[in-house]
């Protein structure tokens, strides 16, 4: 464990809070997209189902359970608690272009074909693409509100940091691993844009309004 | 031939 994978850990994690607690201080999941967090919730499911076979640590155990929960959580809120305040008319990204792509790539690039396997590799491409219909609900209204913003810059944030983890390790111990990797350089690159505009904008107080 | 096992990252 470095600085940079902790780093991108609680990234993550800031993320995921951000989002939790906006939905529920405002009682609305207004600008969220369901389908990205759909997304998520199997990007977990199918990455932790080591979580009983292949024990790392305390730490992992509990960030594996804590993301789960906050994925399912998330859910909740957005499909049954807040359901009226959900956004659908502009969430309208087809899920199943991103599925079954990432599903089709993971059955052949993968480290080993056994089914723990082939369901981690697809959680990883699965997790470089899932915030696509996000990111596709902001352009579509074009603007986000602060709050969303944040939650965007952390969760952009996470795997730009693993990236200089994975770096890292190389050079430290040798450690690489080619799918993680490249998923990771695409996932980060798909923020890139929104990087930008939150750099030059929202940090300037201004709101994130995209460009007409 | 090492793979699998070596996912200890989130």
């Amino acid at each position: 464990m470095n600085i940079f994978r902790l780093g991108g850990d609680l990234a993550h994690l800031l993320a995921i809070i951000i989002l939790l607690l906006k939905i529920w201080t405002t009682r609305s999941c207004a600008g969220i997209s369901g389908k990205s967090q759909i997304l998520f919730a199997l990007t977990f499911t199918a990455r932790y189902l080591d979580l009983f076979t292949n024990f790392v640590s305390v730490y992992n155990s509990v960030m594996k359970v804590v993301y789960l929960a906050a994925a399912y959580a998330t859910l909740y809120l957005m499909y049954v608690k807040f359901k009226a305040t959900y956004d659908h008319n502009h969430d309208t990204f087809r899920l199943e272009f991103l599925i079954l792509p990432a599903a089709g790539l993971a059955l052949i690039i993968n480290h080993e074909f056994s089914i723990i396997e082939v369901m981690w590799t697809f959680s990883i491409y699965l997790e470089a693409v899932a915030i696509l219909p996000q990111l596709f609900m902001v352009s579509k209204t074009g603007e986000a509100e602060s709050i969303t913003s944040h939650y965007l810059f952390a969760l952009g944030s996470y795997r730009a940091l693993y990236i200089v983890n994975w770096v890292y390790r190389y050079y430290s111990e040798g450690f690489y691993d080619m799918i993680a990797t490249l998923a990771g350089v695409v996932q980060t690159v798909l923020y890139c844009d929104f990087f930008y505009l939150y750099i030059t904008k929202v940090l300037k107080g201004k709101k994130l309004q995209l460009p007409a | 031939e090492e793979t699998e096992e070596m996912h200890d990252e989130l």
